[in-house]
């Protein structure tokens, strides 16, 4: 009955392996931590399935309509990097971060068609002493051209600048498009991360630092990047049966 | 010659019956985040000579059913199957914390039929 029960298991953890496999993974996953749900994803999640079966069955399943762009899978990467201490800040340097999200889980056969990176803070915020002074607050993101070295951790050298834009407000939630970087990551180059920066601008660095400049952007939470892919194995047998 | 077979009655018909399949029975409930479950459904019935429009029927389907009635050994009724299918969304952990949304198509058993 020992050996009936070893090749009952087996069969079961077979057929358990060849459901995964049709549902598009190749293990059962076993999470380690049960993070929160990204609030996008829930908004997607309910809308779908609110939506009545004629509507499912006439709508494209391989697109995903809150973005307008062709998908079937949405994933939310935390961001994994650490925050960059100098010795001495940078004047004018409020923050100074390494962004880095793993898309090796990416399978070989999904095609990435949007990534987008969300910046959040817990509330809106005015950076002080006051914006009617031309001073605010400017983000940079930079390419990494380089692994980081452990212990020596800025500055980099050879980065590339992907985004500055200038704040008179902060807002809650900053987004911005990475796709074609995150498919550049899949197709030509290693994903090195990124480097995030905000930084006082239109004023001294006394005023940036002593009189709390750099305060507006103490509600910084996290970094996330949303990444829509669309599995060509699924996606392109319905569209051949359609 | 027809062969003599039982009364088909409505109930027996070829028609979606009802199915819940809970994730946790399967035990997915520790990365399956939502739905817990869903109303899959299945297909169960009889297709009777003569077939009607309501079977969702081939021609095919109604060839093998007049085949059938003569001769009941040899050849089988046609199949009660799924004809038509809606998706669901599932959200998901991975095996690296993300969570993911993913839209899979043919989960649900909409409309049954003879083929």
């Amino acid at each position: 009955s020992a050996a009936l029960a070893t090749q009952l298991s087996l069969q079961e953890s077979l057929q358990e392996s060849l459901l995964l496999k049709s549902l598009g993974l190749s293990t059962k996953p076993s999470p380690k931590t049960h993070a929160p749900v990204p609030s996008v994803l829930w908004r997607i999640f309910q809308r779908r399935k609110t939506l009545p079966a004629l509507s499912k069955d006439l709508g494209d399943a391989c697109r995903v309509e809150e973005f307008n762009v062709p998908g079937n899978i949405i994933r939310v990467f935390a961001d994994q990097g650490h925050f960059i201490h100098h010795g001495q800040p940078p004047r004018l340097l409020c923050l100074q971060k390494r962004l880095y999200f793993n898309l090796s889980v990416l399978e070989e056969g999904e095609r990435l068609t949007m990534a987008q990176l969300e910046i959040k803070f817990s509330h809106n915020s005015y950076p002080s002493p006051s914006p009617s002074q031309g001073q605010g607050l400017e983000l940079r993101l930079y390419r990494s051209s380089r692994l980081p070295l452990r212990g020596t951790p800025a500055p980099e050298r050879g980065q590339k600048l992907l985004v500055e834009r200038s704040f008179v407000q902060l807002h809650k939630s900053l987004v911005f498009d990475l796709s074609g970087v995150a498919k550049d990551w899949r197709t030509h180059s290693r994903n090195l991360g990124l480097i995030l920066e905000i930084a006082w601008s239109g004023g001294d660095g006394a005023s940036a630092l002593g009189s709390g400049g750099c305060t507006s952007i103490s509600s910084f939470l996290d970094t996330s990047l949303l990444v829509v892919t669309l599995s060509q194995q699924q996606c392109g047998a319905s569209r051949r049966r359609r | 010659r027809s062969a003599q077979a039982p009364p088909v009655t409505l109930s027996s018909l070829c028609k979606p019956r009802q199915l819940y399949i809970s994730f946790s029975d399967v035990g997915w409930e520790n990365w399956i985040i939502a739905p817990q479950g869903y109303m899959a459904n299945y297909c169960l019935g009889e297709c009777p000579f003569p077939l009607t429009a309501e079977l969702n029927s081939t021609n095919h389907a109604i060839l093998q059913t007049m085949v059938h009635s003569l001769d009941p050994e040899g050849t089988p009724q046609p199949c009660c199957v799924p004809v038509r299918l809606s998706p669901i969304s599932i959200l998901y952990y991975d095996n690296s914390d993300n969570v993911v949304l993913r839209h899979y198509e043919d989960m649900v058993v909409d409309e049954c039929g003879c083929r």
